[in-house]
């Protein structure tokens, strides 16, 4: 599996809606 | 980083070196940052386990994970996980469910020493915790007095059951104990028990409390192990908060109460301050367009994604669609660098490496897993072309220029991404 790692989610706000089934990436967010 | 075009990202050379190095540097903690909570949305503070805002940096003594530590430590973890993923998939692809009495060896995932972590209550009146940050596994734990078995050394003090008076264990008839991966019974008491694939572990009760996130918000009943026997590389942090989709973990257990949404953001250095949010309120800077679908469909606890594609210097990437849908992709706060299919990972090398040439940056030594170093000696500015990762549904993840090199020191310098090793890991 390939895995997304958090040196490259850094200053992302990585949103997890597990309702919606969705995952969010909000740039510039910290 | 000073400054982004289309094609290139421009970073400050000395904003590059992540912890341990820049460990002597002061915590940078803004004030939105401290806990809070709004009608709609309760917030933690994130901090870098070796930063210096992290409520363990004390107690390292200056013995430092060295890079190659933490790098072969992130690998044991993308390992372990890799192993878990094929097991599942394999389970689901219709092989016969045997009637077991054990559960997977790995229930979770080899820790690192390259995570986050976050502070939490727990307890009447609560004690103050710092876990380990993980959305690659399900179960919250932490030390508990009176470690009948075997703890490792913490900075904070045990949690002590006797001293909270909303503590109850969990009998072992209860149907929270068989949402357990790994579960027992002692006395009427359920246990649970988490191992992960570096071999650190922890046993102990499977039990209820009050977590608190927030000076303002407390989750009654929360279910979480009361750990007696514990070893392993946790460093010094009490325990670990397990927020991935599994019935145990933390954001399925307060669905009622936050609607299954949380947020988090990583900052861009270790002596910064990130965030984790719990709530509706973590949605309203998210558009469609910066949304993809959540793969649940692929096993449990992981969030799994679509990636369709790469753009280095703003430019797409050759790379059939089968080398992403051939292993999937999953999101993973406790891995620290992003490991991608072969043939995707040479191309992004590729890619990357040249344009590195074209503006003369001298190459350096590997670096455990990154194999693509450069030597900024002297510079105080470089430039870099930029990485985007494609979702499904047209998500964009322009990767921050912290998040593109991963820098050992300013002489060894390097594109924080790995390949693994075959085509279907």
């Amino acid at each position: 599996v390939g895995i997304v790692g958090n040196t490259q989610l850094k200053t992302f706000g990585v949103v997890y809606d597990i309702g919606k089934k969705v995952v969010g990436f909000c740039p510039g967010a910290c | 980083a000073a400054g982004r075009g289309h094609d290139h990202a421009m970073l400050r050379v000395e904003d590059m070196l992540p912890a341990p190095s820049s460990s002597s540097s002061s915590c940078d903690m803004s004030r939105e940052h401290k806990h809070g909570a709004t009608s709609s949305r309760t917030r933690m503070p994130i901090v870098h386990r070796h930063g210096p805002c992290s409520p363990l940096a004390d107690a390292h003594d200056g013995k430092l994970p060295s890079h190659e530590e933490i790098l072969a430590a992130d690998q044991n973890r993308a390992k372990s996980i890799q192993r878990r993923v094929s097991t599942t998939t394999t389970v689901s692809r219709g092989k016969p469910k045997r009637n077991r009495p054990s559960l997977p060896a790995s229930s979770g995932s080899a820790l690192g020493t390259g995570n986050y972590v976050v502070t939490i209550g727990l307890g009447t009146p609560a004690g103050r915790y710092t876990v380990v940050f993980d959305t690659g596994s399900d179960t919250t734990w932490v030390q508990c007095e009176p470690c009948v078995v075997v703890c490792y050394k913490q900075q904070e003090k045990l949690f002590d059951p006797a001293r909270s008076s909303t503590y109850a264990n969990i009998s072992c008839a209860a149907p929270a104990c068989s949402d357990l991966y790994i579960k027992g019974c002692s006395g009427g008491h359920c246990l649970y028990g988490v191992q992960y694939g570096d071999g650190s572990y922890s046993i102990g009760f499977f039990a209820m409390d009050t977590l608190t996130l927030s000076s303002y918000d407390a989750i009654k009943g929360f279910r979480f192990g009361c750990g007696e026997r514990n070893e392993g590389l946790y460093g010094e942090a009490a325990g670990l908060l397990g927020l991935g989709r599994g019935k145990t973990s933390l954001p399925v257990q307060a669905y009622d109460k936050y609607g299954g949404v949380f947020a988090h953001c990583f900052p861009a250095r270790s002596s910064g301050t990130g965030y984790l949010d719990f709530g509706p309120g973590s949605l309203p800077a998210v558009s469609a367009k910066l949304t993809t679908p959540m793969l649940v469909d692929n096993g449990p606890t992981f969030y799994y994604v679509g990636l369709t594609g790469i753009r280095v210097g703003g430019k797409l990437l050759s790379i059939p669609q089968s080398v992403f849908t051939t292993s999937g992709t999953i999101v993973d706060s406790g891995t620290v660098i992003t490991r991608l299919p072969p043939a995707a990972y040479s191309s992004l090398r590729s890619a990357f490496a040249s344009a590195m040439a074209e503006r003369g940056y001298k190459k350096a030594p590997a670096l455990s897993l990154l194999d693509t170093c450069y030597d900024f000696t002297g510079m105080s500015e470089v430039a870099i072309p930029t990485v985007s990762l494609l979702f499904q549904g047209g998500a964009s993840l322009d990767v921050h220029a912290s998040g593109i090199i991963y820098a050992a020191s300013v002489s060894q310098a390097c594109l924080g991404f790995a390949g693994n090793k075959e085509d279907d890991d």
